[in-house]
């Protein structure tokens, strides 16, 4: 464990803890993209399958549940929870989900360190993952006003994995660890997929003023 | 084929 991986995973943490609590105060998800969030529990699902193969720690096996326990949960509210699923940008929400998981998973039958079930499905989430922001990114260009819970929840989302490509970097040079290609190149295209929302929240940040994605 | 380092990674 580096500093790097400690603070992408809290950072990580932080940003699903932050969402919950948005919905469960405000009682609202409005400005939350649903395909986001089910495409993240497609994407935990189908990479900590080793939860149940391999013990590597007390943290990593922690984390993991309360990774897949807050996705699921959250996609629940968002989907069944009375007052909650009434403020679902339904009509704003249009990004068809369904259509990148194919093309991952065929991706990952294709490139993959072994061809193995549990490695297909890992590298398959790996893929998955970097594109699983997009819904979520595109809703807010169509959302008028970003609430700060919802900024900040993106924008820790997205530090984590700038974090994990410190972390792999880290790993490379201090613990001659070999190269993982897969992990980053899809940790890269996942993280510029978040550039101009980065772009856009220090700009806010800084000017102290609304944060707004231009259309 | 040892398991890469990676995977105690979340």
């Amino acid at each position: 464990m580096n500093i790097f991986r400690l603070a992408g995973d809290m950072s990580h943490l932080l940003s699903v803890i932050l969402l919950l609590l948005k919905i469960r105060t405000t009682k609202s998800c409005a400005g939350i993209s649903l395909k986001t969030q089910e495409l993240y529990v497609v994407v935990f699902l189908a990479r900590y399958l080793n939860l149940f193969t391999r013990y590597y720690s007390f943290y990593n096996t922690v984390m993991k549940l309360v990774f897949i326990a807050t996705s699921v949960c959250i996609v629940w509210y968002m989907r069944f929870h009375k007052v909650v699923k009434q403020t679902y940008n339904k009509d704003l929400d249009t990004f068809r989900h369904y259509v990148v998981i194919p093309p991952c998973f065929l991706l990952a039958l294709l490139v993959h360190h072994e061809f193995t079930v549990m490695e297909v499905l890992w590298t398959f989430s790996l893929y998955l993952e970097a594109v699983a922001i997009l819904p979520q990114l595109i809703l807010l260009q169509r959302t008028r006003n970003i609430d700060n819970l919802t900024g900040n929840y993106i924008f820790l989302l997205g530090a984590y994995r700038a974090l994990y490509l410190l972390n792999w970097i880290y790993r490379f040079f201090m613990e001659k660890a070999q190269a993982r290609w897969i992990s980053w190149i899809s940790g890269l295209v996942q993280t510029a997929l978040y550039a101009d929302f980065f772009y856009y929240y220090i700009k806010s940040w800084k000017n102290n003023e609304k944060l707004k994605l231009p259309a | 084929y040892q398991e890469l380092p990676v995977k105690d990674e979340l």
